[in-house]
């Protein structure tokens, strides 16, 4: 690896940054995701945090432009160079540019160029990195396709940003100085609560009336389900639904009855199986298969033809891994592995929620992948783990989604 | 207009390979073509080191392929 002269880094570990446009070669929520995805390889290795701002000056600039586009180094049409990116400093230090004239894609093909990659790359520098001449590290100049599903950081690379930030920290990476409320909903230390205590019953009283929406950035909301649906994010609690969209910056404000008229509210869990357009709600001992607005015929079903035992009543929480197409289902402080492919409870299983999942203690009310990572919801905090390390990464408010 | 020779062609797009990616500074105003050949000579052997490639100073084929790779636009040697 190398770094620049003099080795340029931040000296800070909140960085933050802000896509200012986008390749009308891929939907927005693609770039997004690459984008974070890429910002993801740097901070699951580091003390970095990033935060991306929707205004404003911010540390990494993300920006597509062809040939002249305001600094010295134009880019040269399709194929040649894709992009560049300057090291730590002001103004245009940290920024990265994405040569338009190429065909940038999230896939792997050899049609276009994975954007993630490419962003990775860029991002290497923007925190400091030169280029390496070890073939198949990160930061080697030359442009290579590769499977980015469960892409790993190369040594390396690993080594190279470690020189100049360190490792990440032992605990969860909680912000040693808070960002300004607007910009994060991330827990002060004094806030966070280490791990997960035994479930704290809600203290809800058993309204006359049908209870009120709460408020979107009530600091004790708290949810019964989560989903993702065709991108959007479903939030649930008694009959509503947030809905969080990539396309709109409002979140939307629905009842369940509105989507599937036909089901009650309350649901204790939800997950979407992507690739096959299907989403399960489970509520008590039974389950529900939709696709978009239409309820699959044949439903509810128990959940014991999933394999649970009679002894399991009701699903606490459950979540699909788009990576390796298993399904988790949270029951008290255990939890189950279920294979979609086979469509059987997976063998080893049930384990304690705690042994797998760091920092995870016991009950979990809701549970959400998004970008790679998993969130894990328990009374009104939410805990950002990487599955892969095994890693608490933070502890957030659970309407951190919803810009409080 | 003539048409550049292929070699020739080659010669511009390394020349300014080079120049994008190892600092390479041809001298315009050198009398002596040989010493820009040279230098040029010696940023090849520098490029070819760099990617693990046989260092022979000479743009070769495999030499011109690696160049013409997609790539990052940052410099690979840096002054």
């Amino acid at each position: 690896y190398s770094t620049f002269p003099m080795s340029p880094k931040w000296k800070k570990e909140d960085v933050t940054y802000r896509i200012l446009n986008y390749t009308p070669d891929m939907l927005q929520a693609d770039v997004e995701e690459a984008i974070a995805k890429a910002f993801q390889l740097w901070s699951s290795v580091t003390p970095l945090r990033f935060t991306r701002l929707h205004s404003g000056q911010a540390d990494i600039m993300i920006s597509f432009a062809a040939g002249f586009h305001g600094d010295f180094y134009s880019f040269d049409g399709p194929g040649g160079t894709l992009a560049h990116a300057y090291p730590p400093s002001s103004g245009i230090g940290g920024d990265a540019h994405f040569d338009e004239d190429e065909n940038w894609t999230k896939f792997t093909t050899y049609d276009g160029y994975n954007l993630f990659l490419v962003a990775a790359h860029e991002l290497g520098h923007s925190l400091g990195l030169g280029h390496s001449n070890v073939f198949g590290a990160l930061m080697y100049p030359i442009y290579t396709a590769r499977d980015t599903r469960d892409y790993r950081l190369p040594q390396d690379d690993i080594d190279g940003i470690q020189a100049l930030y360190g490792p990440p920290r032992e605990s969860p990476a909680l912000p040693t100085t808070a960002l300004p409320p607007q910009e994060s909903t991330e827990m002060t230390p004094a806030e966070a609560p280490t791990e997960m205590s035994p479930r704290e019953e809600p203290t809800e009283t058993t309204p006359s009336k049908a209870p009120a929406r709460p408020e979107d950035c009530d600091p004790h909301l708290t949810f019964d389900a989560i989903t993702t649906l065709r991108g959007e994010i479903l939030f649930f609690k008694g009959s509503y639904v947030w809905r969080k969209s990539p396309y709109f910056s409002e979140i939307e404000h629905d009842t369940i009855s509105s989507f599937w008229p036909s089901l009650a509210g309350g649901f204790d869990a939800a997950y979407e199986v992507d690739k096959k357009d299907r989403v399960i709600f489970f509520k008590d001992d039974q389950y529900w298969a939709v696709s978009g607005y239409n309820i699959e015929p044949g439903f509810p079903k128990p959940i014991q033809n999933l394999g649970f035992p009679t002894s399991v009543r009701k699903i606490d929480a459950a979540v699909h891994d788009q990576n390796t197409k298993k399904t988790y289902f949270f029951v008290g402080n255990k939890y189950w592995s279920f294979n979609e492919n086979t469509q059987s409870l997976e063998r080893g299983y049930p384990r304690k929620i705690a042994a797998d999942f760091q920092g995870i203690g016991h009950i979990v009310d809701a549970a959400l992948q998004k970008n790679g990572l998993f969130y894990f919801f328990h009374g009104a905090n939410q805990y950002e783990v990487d599955v892969k390390s095994k890693k608490l990464i933070r502890i957030m408010k659970n309407n951190s989604w919803f810009n409080c | 207009f003539p048409v550049v020779p292929e070699k020739e062609k080659d010669m511009q797009f390394a020349k300014k390979y080079l120049q994008n990616f190892y600092d390479f500074k041809e001298e315009k105003d050198s009398l002596f073509k040989s010493k820009n050949l040279n230098h040029m000579a010696d940023k090849i052997r520098e490029m070819q080191s760099f990617f693990g490639l046989e260092v022979t100073g000479e743009l070769n084929h495999k030499t011109l392929d690696m160049m013409k790779q997609p790539r990052c636009g940052i410099p690979d040697i840096r002054s």
